[in-house]
């Protein structure tokens, strides 16, 4: 080895051009593509394509369906189990996933017909002193992590993000008015047509105008009409509109609520909207407020994770007014604290349900977003709201939008107060 | 299942919980 290393001659020649050439062409290619694939990512909007990024495992979990078999889960526990066995069988439930029996209302475990049932029970009054911060827990769980949105980018776990457009969703130009916008026109109500062709018998002029009942929650009450008859008109498209409104496509903003308000309704929300300390929103700062903050605020963030033992309804976490809600029609997979220092995208490709709105300090929102054993989300003044429906989830990003404006015209907004139930996660 | 929120507040916000903490409805989040 040492005669050849020392005795070997040394013959230098010149290398042919070509090969450096090429080696730069295969330098400049790799970067090109890397390059492409980094601008694949990016639709047309310039926003980033989700896709399921993660390590392998992750893409065996995504193969999987997901959906039906969070569904078949929620069928198989919304099954009635003989009253002799419930008592045992959620006593086994509570024992292995830590659930404390002594705070649920109520306290009979034989009044739960399902596991499903059992799952979304309520807690005793008092169950949850109420702490006076700003900004309390919604629901009990663990903080699987907080702190401030940089960059509209926020921090899934330590070292993987999202966009926060991804989360919430982005305000699209040119979004068909809601038919709220229609039923608000003031010159289609003022018209018995329009009272008859709505199976009502006054007009919401009338309303305002002379009664003094509060609306029922759902549709319109029947005050006593007015003495004078507004002028017949033959019926317009607007009124046939609001008599058989068309099929609701998907990401066509609807309005979750249509009760109209009377003089009581409105003068009892001027003086909450005082309460709450929130301005009656007559500047529509579009769903996303995150983006204009005011001067010396910040966008904060924070992730609590609710294991399957935890009571699972969530409540207000301070005093806030939802404008409206996005639905995600998403993947459902598992959110655990595992799969979540795994899958990038995570919680932008679940089901999730985005809750806007505003506080006292400007924009606020609230994102319950579901996993595979809890797939259903129920929200208690949307009645309209359906989650983990049958059919091919739409590509992510893809929402369908309702408005609560109606929920309260002064404060254009379904108005909560702290710790209030709001609503829940339901099995399957 | 999990929660997430999003809102804004004056810089001064603080949050007076850890990662990994258990909380229950109502438990105080953060204050100013």
């Amino acid at each position: 080895l040492m005669n050849a290393w020392t005795e070997t001659p040394t013959k230098w020649y010149p290398l042919p051009l070509a090969v450096g050439a090429l080696l730069l062409v295969a330098i400049q290619y790799r970067k090109k593509v890397k390059k492409a694939r980094l601008e694949a990512d990016l639709d047309e909007n310039g926003m980033e394509v989700i896709r399921l990024k993660g390590p392998w495992h992750v893409h065996v979990i995504g193969a999987l369906p997901l959906r039906n078999m969070s569904r078949l889960w929620g069928y198989v526990n919304s099954l009635e189990l003989p009253i002799w066995f419930r008592p045992y069988g959620y006593r086994f439930y509570a024992y292995a996933f830590g659930c404390n029996l002594d705070e649920i209302e109520p306290a009979d475990l034989r009044s739960y017909p399902s596991l499903g049932a059992f799952f979304y029970r309520k807690l005793k009054d008092g169950a949850r002193p109420v702490d006076p911060a700003i900004l309390v827990s919604p629901a009990d769980g663990t903080i699987l992590h907080f702190g401030t949105v940089q960059g509209m980018q926020v921090e899934q776990v330590k070292g993987i993000t999202y966009h926060l457009d991804a989360l919430l969703g982005v305000e699209r130009p040119g979004h068909a008015p809601s038919l709220a916008e229609h039923g608000r026109d003031m010159s289609i109500v003022d018209d018995q047509e329009f009272a008859n062709v709505n199976g009502i018998e006054y007009s919401l002029e009338q309303l305002i105008g002379t009664s003094s009942s509060s609306p029922q929650s759902s549709g319109f009450s029947t005050p006593a009409l007015s003495s004078h008859a507004p002028p017949v008109r033959p019926p317009t498209e607007a009124d046939a509109l609001l008599a058989h409104p068309p099929p609701k496509k998907y990401g066509e903003r609807i309005d979750a609520s249509v009760v109209e308000p009377d003089r009581n309704t409105v003068a009892h929300d001027a003086s909450v909207a005082r309460e709450m300390g929130v301005r009656p929103s007559m500047e529509r700062k579009g769903s996303l407020g995150a983006r204009n903050l005011r001067p010396g605020h910040s966008l904060f963030f924070t992730v609590i994770y609710l294991a399957p033992g935890d009571y699972h309804r969530f409540h207000s976490p301070t005093a806030w007014v939802v404008e409206k809600r996005r639905h995600f029609v998403g993947e459902l997979f598992s959110v655990s604290p595992w799969m979540a220092k795994r899958l990038e995208n995570l919680f932008v490709l679940n089901e999730r349900v985005a809750l806007l709105g505003r506080w006292r300090h400007g924009f606020f929102g609230m994102v319950p977003v579901g996993a595979t054993n809890v797939g259903s989300i129920k929200v208690n003044f949307d009645q309209t709201l359906r989650t983990n429906v049958r059919g091919r989830p739409p590509p992510p990003g893809t929402f369908s939008e309702a408005v609560y404006s109606n929920a309260s015209p002064i404060l254009r907004g379904q108005p909560l107060n702290y710790a209030e139930e709001m609503g829940g996660f339901c099995l399957g | 299942s999990t929660i997430v929120l999003v809102f804004e507040a004056p810089s001064d916000f603080e949050f007076t919980v850890h990662a990994g903490q258990k909380v229950k409805v109502g438990e105080r989040l953060g204050d100013l």
